[in-house]
């Protein structure tokens, strides 16, 4: 009976049509699946990790160099001291202008920069330089061109130890206009006074009508020597004035406007025909030239 | 458990394509923080 018990081994027909299998098969291939999605889960995270990471890094990064940035500005507006090379500044704001396009405060950061070299670019067309003659014994740095100037500052520093003073427009609030005066380097009785801007309103004197117009043109128009360029300056306007001269306008005899000397000649000669003393002395006068 | 084999090979495309544009973000953020930290040294 045992025999016979072992040798009965599977009597089943087996007519199923292979569902099993292919249920087994897929079992296999679904967890398979199942694995690799969690292991692309899982490196999933630790990307985003890095990247957030990352992405703190770039910002602090940044940070620090708009405050370097800024503070370069600073420095630049107010003594113009040692300036980044140009290449430098390019090769920085290519740096932060390709920063993350999914970041919205990078494009604020790009209007920002180029906003600041539109601003430079200005800034720059409108330098204008001046040399004013002094009096040797003069040791002020002060200019007197017809403006208003308030004072924000002095300087001197060891790889520059000509003192130089700085001047912001004081004629009109809304006016930009500064000045930076210092004594040249070759001829100590010269100031060089560097305007940057231009001014949004008429000069003061030229509203005037007495003396602050005289001085003015004693200034401006009376002495203005021959403007000079050099090759470093070349889209700079470069304007000599001499400020000896204006003292001796001051005198009354030198004044050499030609209504004011004419209204003075109609005043003398008038008041001198009227005289009869003066009269009989010119008479005198004329015809002791005349025997002579 | 209860997706099908489709089902999670459609969220594998999914996961993998997320990873691969975490990758190339990561490489640009890298080389930017290279870039800044070049010039600030």
């Amino acid at each position: 009976m045992d025999q016979y018990s072992s040798s009965l081994v599977d009597t089943s027909l087996d007519l199923t049509i292979g569902i099993t299998r292919m249920r087994v098969e897929e079992d296999s291939t679904t967890s398979a699946l199942v694995e690799e999605l969690k292991r692309v889960n899982a490196e999933n995270k630790k990307l985003s990790e890095m990247l957030t990471l990352m992405c703190e890094n770039y910002n602090v990064l940044r940070k620090q160099l708009m405050e370097y940035v800024n503070k370069s500005e600073r420095d630049q507006t107010s003594p113009p001291k040692k300036r980044k090379s140009p290449a430098r500044d390019d090769a920085v704001s290519s740096a932060v202008i390709g920063g993350l396009s999914e970041s919205s405060s990078t494009d604020q950061d790009d209007q920002y920069i180029c906003k600041k070299q539109r601003e430079e670019t200005v800034v720059k067309e409108k330098v204008s330089r001046v040399y004013y003659k002094t009096e040797a014994s003069d040791t002020t740095l002060v200019v007197k061109d017809g403006y208003q100037w308030r004072k924000y500052g002095q300087k001197v520093t060891r790889d520059n130890p000509s003192p130089r003073a700085y001047f912001k427009c004081a004629c009109a609030p809304s006016c930009s206009v500064k000045k930076k005066v210092q004594r040249s380097v070759e001829d100590q009785s010269v100031l060089v006074a560097t305007y940057e801007g231009e001014h949004n309103h008429p000069m003061p004197s030229q509203m005037d009508s007495n003396s602050g117009l005289n001085r003015y043109i004693s200034l401006g128009g009376g002495h203005a020597a021959s403007a000079k360029g050099s090759s470093s300056l070349a889209n700079k306007h470069v304007t000599t004035v001499d400020l000896t001269e204006s003292k001796k306008v001051t005198s009354p005899s030198r004044i050499e406007f030609p209504e004011v000397q004419k209204l003075l000649v109609e005043q003398m000669a008038s008041s001198l025909t009227k005289d009869p003393n003066f009269t009989a002395a010119l008479a005198a006068a004329v015809t002791g030239r005349l025997y002579q | 458990k209860d997706k099908s084999a489709s089902e999670l090979r459609e969220e594998l495309n999914r996961v993998n394509s997320e990873n691969k544009k975490i990758k190339e973000m990561l490489a640009t953020v890298y080389e930017n923080y290279y870039a800044l930290h070049h010039h600030l040294e």
